[in-house]
């Protein structure tokens, strides 16, 4: 089965 | 500021709160924008509202609005979709903000405070990226395949190569796969679809939240969908004559 990412390590958190 | 009519307010609502219960919404003289994380972390919603969709604006101050979604939404139900809105935020007092609702034709004017939250809420920066590849299409058709194959499976595989761009959603029971190539014989940008691309790619998605994410087809014609491998795809709908826009990342599915 496939894994959900997370979406916030995507991108910089400010 | 004042909108011309509240509509646009209720299709914001209704695009973002099954994602989002309360955000800040930042206020400066471009206009205002809000940035939230739906609860699960899986995706990200921008929501721009330029000065130009408005019918008059002023923001001496940049100002942050910390907006509850349920208590929001009960006084937009308040309005008539072809009422016009004003909202007053006040430097001096920051606790609530005013919102007026006036209907020109039955001379009818309806006032509400909102009381503003202290929101703890993360910005995170997303970095202009060079997409692998992007498909804009009419978003009701967009809706509709999303629509229709979250029905059959909850994994949305989205493929693009030479043959178009291919949606497939497989179940238990039953697999489903819906192809568009790009149109040539439509006339009307709204209602064409084009692929650019520049290898194939193949990318899952969780089709319960890629649902979601078509709300927003009230507030444009068109979608842009943008892909790169190994990265959250961007469905990104343009509001009309310049007004905003709403964009939403979508964390992928991988093994």
């Amino acid at each position: 089965a496939l894994m959900q990412r997370e979406i916030v390590p995507y991108f910089e958190a400010l | 500021a004042r909108l011309p009519r509240s509509a646009v307010l209720k299709k914001i609502l209704d695009s973002v709160k099954d994602l989002v219960k309360e955000t800040n919404w930042d206020c400066n003289e471009e206009g205002m924008s809000m940035q939230a994380l739906d609860t699960g972390r899986i995706v990200l919603v921008e929501v721009m509202l330029r000065e130009a969709a408005f019918e008059s604006y002023a923001c001496e101050v940049p100002m942050t609005l910390g907006i509850d979604m349920e208590p929001f939404g009960k006084v937009l139900r308040c309005a008539g979709g072809d009422e016009k809105v004003t909202i007053k935020a006040s430097r001096n007092d920051q606790d609530h903000i005013e919102l007026v609702f006036e209907n020109e034709e039955k001379e009818r004017m309806s006032a509400f405070e909102l009381k503003l939250m202290d929101i703890d809420g993360e910005h995170m920066a997303v970095p202009d990226a060079e997409w692998g590849a992007e498909i804009s299409m009419p978003s009701s058709e967009f809706k509709k395949i999303v629509m229709d194959l979250a029905e059959i499976g909850s994994d949305l595989t989205i493929a693009v190569s030479k043959l178009g761009v291919t949606f497939t959603a497989q179940g238990n029971n039953c697999k489903g796969s819906m192809v568009l190539q790009p149109s040539t014989a439509v006339d009307k940008k709204s209602e064409q679809v084009a692929i650019s691309f520049t290898e194939p790619l193949e990318m899952t998605f969780a089709a319960p939240y890629m649902k979601m994410i078509t709300k927003a087809a009230a507030l444009s014609s068109t979608v842009t969908l943008s892909l790169d491998e190994a990265c959250p795809i961007c469905v990104r709908y343009e509001m009309e004559d310049n007004a905003g826009h709403i964009k939403y990342y979508l964390a992928p599915k991988e093994d």
